[in-house]
């Protein structure tokens, strides 16, 4: 098979699966690279799984090469070790990088632009562009994970192929910790903050104070200047103070670099805000504006 | 550059390497490998400011899903993510209750029907990543239809 990945610089054990790292054809011009493992038990027998990390526009090889992937690369960024749950030990797994722009996916084009419609008719294009090239894996049971922004292309992708007409077997999806409503990810946030300590008594009843009403609050959307400004204050916390907002009780790896791809991700996390997200990053606190009283 | 607090060095170092992209069948004429594309955050549109009305089509189709957190994480909070799926206004089949790995609790889980709200007790963002065990325990139960 011309994708088949017979050795990689830095392997030094040798693995009990196959490998296949290549292109999936999505549109015209635009091609998905993938990086698909066979299962460490059973190929045949055993699911397929297709895994999506989010973004928009970042890679599933961070999927494969620091989360669920039969191995990861050592600090010196030379060696690799094997990963002792890598969950190719029960399935086969194919990550795709999505959309064209993504990792080492591009279009012919160079254009990028794209959107949530788009990119499921691009995955979906390119999972039969996979079946075609391994077409003994269309009887395995098949299920798609999405992480982070995974949780609007998996459940898009999702539709396609359980209503589409390709012949998958298709099982189920999942989701973690996934963008799945954005007033629910708002709104949540902030009881999430205040409750773990973040905020402090005086923000919080201003907060209660400027964004509730007969005992419902609305940190999304409320039409009230004062609490827009003290929900972008609190959004700051979270987001600008230093605080890994991956990982509340993990240091900030790298110190508190932005990453402006990032950034736009949490623009998009956080719509109705996100044209004051700039000024909060450039900012080390609450805007100046603000009096917290 | 990386998102903030990830350390994707290692990664990208050996990715870039000229005889890992071509073991991978990587066109030489492609830029740098990076963890995520400023042209195609920049330029995406987003449509969906919910996924509710596609979850609840394919519930109905039949298909099993998993909405699974890190319950440290704050990009996308557990409490968003329970409330979506309670939200799906679908009658619950089991109580919110534990869920055990190694003999210790590894976070909740709760079922309505064929969709699971499940946390990872402890972990961030990238669960398979900060609770490898946990996470390994929880995708083997889904993809078999096992119990938690």
């Amino acid at each position: 098979a011309p994708d088949e990945v017979t050795n990689l610089p830095g392997m030094k054990f040798k693995p009990n699966y196959r490998q296949w790292s290549g292109y999936l054809q999505a549109r015209q011009g635009k091609f998905l690279h993938y990086w698909f493992v066979t299962s460490q038990r059973d190929p045949v027998k055993d699911p397929l799984v297709l895994w999506l990390n989010g973004g928009p526009g970042c890679s599933s090889l961070d999927g494969f090469l620091s989360e669920n992937g039969p191995f990861h690369v050592n600090d010196n960024g030379a060696s690799l070790y094997e990963n002792a749950f890598s969950w190719n030990k029960i399935a086969n797994v194919l990550y795709v990088e999505s959309p064209a722009g993504v990792g080492f996916s591009y279009s012919d084009d160079k254009k990028y632009a794209t959107d949530d419609d788009q990119v499921a008719d691009d995955n979906y294009k390119a999972l039969q562009s996979f079946f075609a090239k391994f077409p003994n894996f269309t009887q395995n049971e098949f299920f798609i994970f999405g992480e982070s922004y995974g949780g609007i292309y998996a459940p898009t992708l999702s539709l396609r192929v359980a209503t589409g007409a390709a012949k998958i077997n298709f099982k189920g999806f999942a989701v973690g910790n996934g963008l799945s409503s954005f007033a629910l990810n708002d709104q949540s946030l902030i009881y999430f903050g205040y409750y773990h300590g973040l905020f402090g008594e005086d923000l919080w009843r201003d907060l209660n104070i400027n964004c509730c009403e007969k005992g419902s609050c609305n940190f999304y959307n409320s039409s009230s200047d004062a609490c827009k400004t003290l929900v972008i204050v609190a959004f700051g916390i979270v987001y600008n103070s230093g605080l890994n907002e991956y990982a509340l009780y993990l240091d900030c790896e790298g110190g508190r670099r932005s990453h402006r791809g990032y950034e736009r991700t949490m623009i998009h996390l956080f719509k109705n805000c996100g044209k004051h997200m700039h000024t909060l990053k450039f900012s080390d606190g609450a805007p100046s504006s603000v009096s917290l009283g | 550059e990386v998102p903030p607090c990830i350390n994707s060095t290692a990664q990208m170092n050996w990715l870039n390497r000229g005889d890992v992209r071509k073991a991978l069948h990587i066109p030489a004429t492609l830029p740098p490998w990076d963890l995520c594309s400023d042209d195609v955050g920049e330029q995406y549109t987003t449509l969906y400011s919910t996924v509710k009305d596609v979850y609840l089509k394919l519930i109905s189709l039949g298909l099993r899903a998993l909405v699974y957190n890190g319950d440290t994480d704050m990009a996308c909070n557990f409490l968003g993510d329970q409330w979506f799926v309670e939200d799906l206004g679908l009658e619950a089949t089991t109580k919110y209750q534990t869920w055990i790995h190694d003999d210790q609790i590894a976070g909740f889980y709760q079922q309505f029907g064929n969709i699971t709200f499940l946390t990872v007790k402890g972990a961030g963002h990238m669960v398979p990543q900060w609770a490898p065990g946990p996470a390994f325990h929880m995708f083997q139960s889904f993809i078999t239809n096992g119990y938690y």
